[in-house]
């Protein structure tokens, strides 16, 4: 049950990490940090997402974040060139 | 609102764009019809105006890809990202790329194309995102965005002035007081089914059912429903125009044509079928025919009566013509039904024809009007 725990937590990550580099910038090089959420870039760049998208800034991947996410959009960044 | 870094716009008012290429998922006149709406969005509330080329570049190129096509941001299949758009530029800026993994529709069973369309094209003209939930420039797409009722939010229409500015005042209009804004105009109001005063656009049976067509919307005589429905005309049929003239079922066919002007569309169920709208010149009516009043199919005979004015064409369903002979008056061969007949209808084996506040029953075998009554007596007020 971890193990498959730890799968979808990992294919949730990878969402999330691609959500950021696509649309918030987020940059390969932080890519090794993204494993751990801590990592003030991935943080910053999650709560940035969260007040550009009118969602609670909480830093966190709660599930309100994560749903809008989930849902389809438009394919240009919301930040940066 | 926001625009792109270094604020891209276009130097010039006149834009051109092109539709490189089609979608399967709809017929090419959807696909047309919808980038043209999305483009008007944007013309309603500025200086620029918009004409459409068919071949070589243009400053917008619309097309549908899927994922890797060209440009270095690959689509992703169904669903995430749906579309993208480069700012105002030369080349591929401008441009607008639709992913076609998904499913664009008409209406909001699928992606709709119009919406997606009217946002990537606001990037075209230099908008970025907006971080207003109710603004078209959010980058979430929202499906519950009521298609029938859609209009640009202020931070929209702000910021593309802010580019651009407003629309310039049309000749005709009358110098409006800059100090005093004119208030918005207020929303059109919605029928009332029993106003004793209510006349209709179009009336038609539909496999069984009968709907009666006014301004924006029609009411829906069904067998299991004693009280009529009342819907909007775009929640079924996104692409039909409001304020119709005529429809009428051909039952052999399943299909309802509706009219509009010197057009006509064909319907079967809720699909608008491929092809359509059609002049409605190829029926046969006279070039100085501008529009019908009404039409009604009698299905036994087979034969189509259109209505202008004071006078009536039949068309006959088997030969698909219009008999010779035509037109002749209404007047001489349904004597009693006074011009002009805004809707007819073909029921119980007689015709009622709609004029106005008023209806006419009307007997063929017997060649007169049984009845006079209230046009919305079949809505039971």
């Amino acid at each position: 049950y971890t193990l498959k725990r730890a799968a979808k937590e990992d294919s949730r990550m990878g969402l999330v990490q691609k959500y950021l580099e696509n649309y918030y910038g987020l940059t390969k090089e932080t890519r090794q940090f993204f494993r751990r959420r801590d990592s003030d870039t991935v943080v910053g760049k999650i709560q940035k997402m969260q007040k550009f998208l009118g969602l609670e800034v909480t830093g966190k991947l709660d599930s309100s974040t994560l749903e809008v996410m989930l849902k389809p959009r438009c394919g240009v960044p919301d930040v940066g060139h | 609102f926001r625009t792109f870094p270094g604020m891209p716009k276009w130097r010039k008012t006149q834009l051109t764009y092109r539709i490189v290429n089609y979608t399967p998922d709809l017929p090419k006149e959807a696909v047309d019809s919808a980038i043209e709406r999305a483009l008007k969005v944007w013309e309603e509330v500025t200086p620029l105006t918009f004409s459409r080329v068919y071949e070589g570049e243009a400053d917008i190129m619309v097309s549908f890809a899927v994922g890797e096509h060209g440009d270095f941001f690959s689509f992703d299949g169904p669903g995430e990202s749906l579309a993208h758009a480069y700012p105002p530029g030369p080349g591929i800026y401008g441009d607008v790329h639709f992913d076609d993994d998904e499913k664009w529709t008409e209406d909001a069973s699928g992606t709709n194309l119009f919406l997606v369309a009217a946002h990537e094209l606001g990037h075209s003209l230099g908008l970025f995102h907006s971080a207003n939930t109710e603004a078209l420039m959010y980058p979430v797409y929202n499906s519950f965005t009521d298609l029938t009722r859609f209009h640009l939010a202020q931070d929209d229409v702000d910021g593309i002035q802010s580019l651009y500015g407003p629309p310039p005042a049309s000749s005709d209009d009358t110098p409006v007081p800059t100090e005093s804004v004119p208030p918005p105009p207020p929303p059109p109001e919605t029928p009332a089914m029993c106003d004793p005063t209510l006349s209709f656009d179009a009336v038609s049976t539909l496999r069984g059912e009968v709907l009666f067509f006014k301004d924006r919307y029609f009411w829906r005589r069904t067998h299991w429903n004693i009280k009529p429905e009342f819907h909007l005309i775009s929640a079924f049929w996104p692409s039909l125009p409001s304020n119709l003239d005529a429809a009428y079922e051909d039952h052999s066919k399943d299909t309802v044509f509706i009219f509009k002007g010197n057009r006509f569309w064909a319907v079967r169920g809720n699909e608008v079928q491929a092809g359509y709208p059609r002049s409605i010149h190829i029926l046969g009516f006279p070039p100085t025919i501008r529009k019908i009043d009404a039409a009604v199919s009698d299905k036994e005979k087979k034969k189509t009566y259109f209505f202008v004015e004071d006078k009536y064409w039949r068309f006959d369903e088997n030969s698909q013509a219009m008999e010779l002979g035509f037109p002749r008056l209404i007047a001489e061969d349904f004597p009693g039904v006074e011009p002009k007949v805004d809707a007819a209808l073909q029921a119980f084996g007689f015709f009622y024809f709609f004029s106005g506040s008023s209806q006419f029953e009307f007997d063929p075998n017997a060649r007169m009007v049984t009845h006079i009554l209230k046009s919305n007596s079949w809505l039971h007020c």
